[in-house]
């Protein structure tokens, strides 16, 4: 239903954050 | 009925680097319509929908919500249909056609495999499975 998601791999968490991510 | 989308929080900036991918703020709520695991999510907001990274958001009700799975140590085989090469110290190297050991599937894409001795994150989107693993 929805577009293809982008070829290239995502960015990684912010590492000051790398804490509270999914 | 009325669809309920998970509502995330957005914790970093993000800038968009191609046509299908949004901008993010930090601090916008944003409601997810299809997760892909590959780490690439699918945002469906008020004006504008697109792709955005899952690293760049946590869950709006409880941070501690799992929906992350536990590793499996003794991993599940993969193969590698893209060689990346690490930019990070914690991330690891591969050629194509490498079969590696996938230990954790964290939702951000970046998986944690292990070939060898050496262990590190690697874009998920870079991986087929090879079958099951025997015991």
């Amino acid at each position: 239903t929805v577009k293809n998601p982008p070829q290239n791999p995502p960015p990684r968490p912010p590492p000051e954050t790398r804490r509270k991510r999914v | 009925g009325p669809i309920l989308l998970d509502t995330y929080r957005v914790i970093a900036d993000f800038t968009k680097t191609s046509k299908h991918e949004i901008d993010l703020h930090t601090g916008d709520l944003v409601e997810i319509v299809e997760k892909n695991q590959n780490g690439w999510w699918f945002c469906q907001g008020e004006s504008k929908r697109g792709w955005i990274p899952a690293s760049y958001l946590e869950p709006l009700d409880g941070p501690e919500e799992a929906e992350e799975g536990e590793p499996d140590y003794e991993g599940e085989m993969f193969v590698t249909h893209k060689a990346y090469k690490a930019e990070q110290r914690d991330e690891i190297s591969l050629e194509v056609g490498e079969t590696i050991s996938v230990i954790h599937k964290l939702l951000d894409g970046w998986w944690v495999v292990r070939k060898g001795e050496q262990t590190g994150h690697f874009p998920s989107m870079f991986l087929h499975r090879a079958g099951r693993q025997e015991v």
